[in-house]
């Protein structure tokens, strides 16, 4: 999957992105003082490419959030929402707006879910479908934050470590291997990195083309802007 | 020709195409194009017939009738309002209606269908007129065919009368196999051509046993003028003249252009890899005679150097270099990036560092909307427009569908110049390179023709900044009084190292003496051409002009497309068709699209259907969403 970190404010945008073996699942947000947790857990694709290149995606986010009592699924098929021990399931290929005392749910059919946990976090989760027949790809899913300034300070996780804001700068510009992505050095967190300039897609508006986002790309999977090493942020399980 | 085609597979077997006829009459550059499709239904009950055309963005439709058993019913041209209610009034009842839609980059598709009874035909006849413009020291006439079966009787006919004499003529198509090649059939004397392209049933089979027509594509014809005198050409026919001046053997004139681009974050992806790619094959062709800046803007401007620079081999590898590091970011500030391109050759005007006799041009290329600094569309027209004082010619890009075209149109043409879009598509590099090779090398400035003041009226414009190679520079206007004896011609204009200087005698073209066999082309169309110049230069007004003019040119280029017959912006076409067992049909309606609604309609997917419903733009957004960080994971 590919993180994008936008900052408006700075006219710029941080990326990176994490390639383990499908299977595994991530932290993306944790938040101990409210006990919310947001983890996601990878697919591949379904057969190696004949590029050899071997792609992961988010397959199944879970988002427990222990003080409202609220724990959600979803995956590329059906949205569980547990609240109070009630269970809603729903399929993507359902309209649906649920509004409950603790969680707005707003799902668009085969497009989006929007989720707002009440007093916390607002995020939507996109479902990218592929073509059934595809030899490779599968369906696959997107996460984004759109407002997590009711979260504590101690956020943190491969996305939350990042809520509060991040400094960097980046310096001598440079040619890079490719002549329309030239490379740069970025000071981040105490680090020098060699950084490239890039894009990556936002697809909130338009589903299936994306939008291109400029970025600065952060190799070998984030390492030196990210708190510690992607290998830190596995988790156990969903939930 | 999309020609005539059926809903289902099956139903199509039903249908036969008997004739696809396509004849084209040019006549001093103005083309008048009749389209014939006539098809049969086999069928033992009545069924519904497509007619799609393709035709070119510059032409006007000016009558489309159809003859159903005998009965002909013929296309009225109505002021869009009236059509319009027309049309509405048909969709509200549940009745269908035909419209022309929006299609690619040179064509717009034409599309009608007619119920037709049992064992029946239909003759489909449609017709339009264009000034075929002269492009890279060619004209050219674009043919786009796909009859979606065999035709039993496929033809089409060029017939090209230039009194000028013609210099050469191609004729290709991007269907033609080595077998149809020679099918291609061209006869040129002294002053005329006759193209024709007439293949059988069976050649155009795409093999022997199938039903598969090879005919699909482009059908082109190129051709130009011999060109002897430094005055151009004058001819008088029936009480108008039009002059096409393009002289012979001009040295270029030195420019001095700003290339301004847009390096914000919506430009990220292709788009800048395009730019980039252009932008150093643009820098390596500018003559070595020629300065040059670069400006690149976001909401900060950054300017290559702080003067333009000759460009000289070192010059232009050094300019290479920068725009090769040309990265996207933040938002977009066009105000004042093109005020530091105009302050920028104004200063170096004052300081004299650019030689006396050149142009001074700027070339903006962007793909999005102001969102930084002045976003008042309006006033950045009008801080552009003031700050340029008619002195320099600036040419504006709009690349990809994310930038108001007509914003750009309005602002190129207030300043001289003229706006582009540019498709975003494998070739868009190409499409810049394009452009700029057809303003890179002018050759005049500051164009002036003058004719007799009291024996013209209602010329068309004959002041123009430049005149670039391989172009033509077209005027049209009436004769107010029919002693031609002394109809003195002049034109002054800056050239290359003098004053470039001609006057001289028009006469009156007889046509019947230069084509004596031909006694009938189609009509007046002297007159055709001076209306059809006449009508654009009216609708340019009404878009880009002073604010009293507006109107009036609105209101004149009305009466003149209804006078003249021509489906412009203001007019629809409205043919009314026949009957049917299920009761009266709807009306259909051509329309003619600009550039604009083309553009809405390329973003709400391609079909212009919808814009009869919109509503007019009054005003612009001039605001962002203020800005809040995005953090997201996701897949590409």
């Amino acid at each position: 999957p590919h993180f994008m970190i936008e900052l408006p404010e700075r006219e710029d945008a941080l990326c990176f992105n994490i390639n383990e073996s499908p299977g595994t699942i991530f932290n993306l947000v944790k938040d101990p003082s409210i006990g919310l947790l947001v983890n996601g857990q990878t697919i591949g694709d379904k057969m190696v490419a004949p590029d050899g290149k071997v792609n992961t995606y988010f397959g199944r986010l879970g988002v427990v959030h222990h003080s409202l009592g609220v724990r959600l699924e979803v995956t590329t098929e059906y949205i569980n929402l547990f609240q109070d021990g009630q269970k809603v399931k729903l399929l993507w290929s359902d309209q649906a707006s649920l509004k409950g005392p603790s969680v707005d749910l707003l799902l668009t059919k085969d497009r989006s879910v929007k989720v707002t946990l009440r007093d916390s976090v607002k995020f939507v989760i996109l479902l990218h479908k592929v073509w059934k027949m595809h030899p490779y790809h599968q369906d696959y899913l997107g996460f984004y934050t759109l407002d997590s300034h009711l979260l504590s300070p101690s956020v943190h996780g491969l996305l939350g470590q990042f809520y509060h804001g991040i400094e960097f700068e980046v310096g001598d510009l440079r040619p890079g291997e490719v002549p329309e992505k030239p490379d740069a050095t970025m000071y981040v967190k105490g680090h020098q990195l060699n950084v490239t300039r890039g894009w990556q897609r936002d697809f909130r508006k338009d589903l299936k083309r994306g939008k291109n986002v400029p970025c600065w790309f952060i190799h070998s999977n984030g390492t030196g802007l990210i708190d510690g090493s992607a290998e830190d942020y596995i988790v156990s399980g969903l939930f | 020709i999309r020609s005539i085609q059926k809903r289902s597979v099956d139903d199509a077997k039903m249908v036969e195409v008997l004739s696809v006829k396509l004849h084209c009459t040019v006549a001093s550059r103005f083309a008048h194009t009749v389209m014939t499709s006539t098809a049969l239904n086999k069928a033992n009950s009545s069924q519904e017939i497509f007619f799609e055309v393709d035709l070119p963005k510059t032409a006007f439709i000016t009558n489309f009738s159809m003859e159903i058993e005998g009965q002909i019913y013929v296309g009225v041209v109505n002021e869009k309002e009236q059509a319009k209610k027309q049309y509405e009034k048909a969709v509200s009842s549940g009745r269908t209606a035909g419209l022309v839609k929006a299609s690619g980059r040179k064509m717009e598709k034409f599309s009608v269908s007619v119920n037709i009874a049992a064992k029946s035909n239909v003759t489909f006849i449609l017709t339009y007129e264009e000034l075929l413009q002269r492009k890279f020291g060619k004209y050219e006439i674009l043919t786009r065919i796909n009859p979606k079966q065999l035709v039993q009787n496929f033809q089409i006919v060029a017939d090209i009368y230039e009194p000028q004499g013609i210099a050469f003529v191609d004729a290709h198509a991007t269907f033609l196999t080595n077998e149809l090649l020679p099918l291609v059939e061209k006869t040129v004397t002294d002053n005329k051509a006759h193209i024709s392209f007439s293949p059988t049933l069976d050649q155009q089979r795409k093999c022997p046993e199938c039903d598969g027509s090879l005919i699909n594509g482009d059908f082109i014809i190129k051709y130009d003028v011999k060109r002897a005198s430094s005055l151009g050409d004058i001819q008088i026919v029936n009480g108008y003249f039009v002059h096409f001046f393009a002289p012979p053997d001009l040295p270029r004139i030195r420019k001095n252009v700003v290339f301004v681009i847009d390096r914000s974050g919506s430009m990220a992806g292709p788009k800048m890899i395009q730019t980039r790619v252009a932008m150093e094959s643009i820098l390596s062709d500018v003559h070595p005679d020629d300065y040059f800046g670069i400006i690149l803007f976001d909401r900060s401007i950054e300017p290559w150097k702080q003067s333009l620079t000759k460009a000289t081999e070192e010059n232009v590898d050094e300019a290479i270099k920068f725009v090769r590091q040309i990265y996207p970011r933040g938002t977009t500030n066009i105000n004042d990036s093109v005020m530091k391109a105009i302050h920028m050759l104004q200063d170096d005007r004052r300081n004299k560092k650019l030689p006396e006799r050149s142009v001074d041009m700027i070339i903006l290329l962007t793909d999005g909307m102001p969102n930084e600094g002045e976003s008042n569309l309006q006033r950045i027209q009008q801080n552009v427009c003031e700050a340029i004082g008619g002195n320099m010619t600036l040419f504006c890009l709009g690349f990809g569908d994310d930038v108001d075209y007509s914003f750009l149109d309005v602002m190129a043409k207030q300043n001289n110049g003229v706006a582009r879009r540019i498709y975003e598509a494998s070739d868009a590099t190409l499409q810049l390179q394009g452009f700029y090779d057809e303003v890179a090398s002018p050759l005049l400035s500051a164009v002036d023709l003058r004719y007799p003041d009291n024996a013209v009226d209602s010329l068309t414009p004959h002041h123009f900044s430049q005149l670039f190679n391989g172009s033509e520079i077209v005027v049209a206007g009436r004769l107010s009084e029919n002693d031609m004896d002394n109809f003195l011609v002049e034109v002054f204009a800056n050239g290359f190292e003098q004053d470039f200087q001609v006057q001289g005698e028009a006469s009156v073209t007889d046509w019947d003496v230069i084509y004596p066999e031909k006694d009938y082309i189609f009509g007046d169309f002297t007159e055709r051409l001076w209306a059809y110049l006449t009508i654009q230069q009216l609708l340019e007004t009404s878009k880009s002009g002073p604010a009293e003019e507006k109107s009036n040119a609105t209101a004149k280029a009305l009466e003149m497309s209804l006078k003249y017959s021509f489906v412009t912006p203001l007019t629809s076409m409205v043919v009314t068709k026949p009957e049917t067992e299920e009761g009266p049909s709807g009306p259909l309606i051509a329309d003619k699209l600009t550039e604009e609604q083309r553009q809405q309609a390329d973003k709400q997917g391609g079909i212009g259907a919808t814009y009869l419903h919109s509503a007019p733009q009054s005003g612009y957004m001039t605001t962002a969403a203020a800005p809040h960080p995005t953090y997201f994971v996701d897949g590409d």
